[in-house]
């Protein structure tokens, strides 16, 4: 699969 | 076993969890264009920033020793997540690379 926009996915903690 | 040679541009880093949050942003993840989870996000009151030593734009190769090589962004965070969560350490140690050096 193509690479996804990480972007996309930013996790805070 | 398993832990990469430390290179110049490699640093351990032990976070003390001395705030309520860890306070760090991360993005990327396998198979994603950003292959290891990068910190974007240092946010002032929480342990990481208190620490002195995370940056934004460092890469983080392990956490307490866990390889987060080839796992996905959810994987690497929920790494991230019970670290800080348990109560076996008072402290996070990470093996982060600053790329642009």
């Amino acid at each position: 699969s193509p690479p996804k926009d990480y972007e996309d996915e930013v996790t805070f903690f | 076993t398993g832990s990469p040679v430390q290179g110049p541009t490699t640093t351990l880093v032990r976070v003390l969890k001395n705030a309520s949050t860890l306070g760090i942003a991360i993005e990327g993840g396998a198979n994603t264009r950003q292959p290891l989870p990068r910190i974007v996000t240092i946010q002032k009151g929480g342990s990481a920033h208190s620490c002195g030593q995370l940056k934004v734009g460092q890469v983080i190769l392990e956490v307490n020793g866990i390889s987060l090589r080839g796992r996905e962004h959810k994987d690497a965070a929920r790494i991230i997540a019970e670290a800080f969560k348990t109560k076996e350490k008072d402290h996070i140690d990470f093996l982060v690379v600053d790329p642009g050096l």
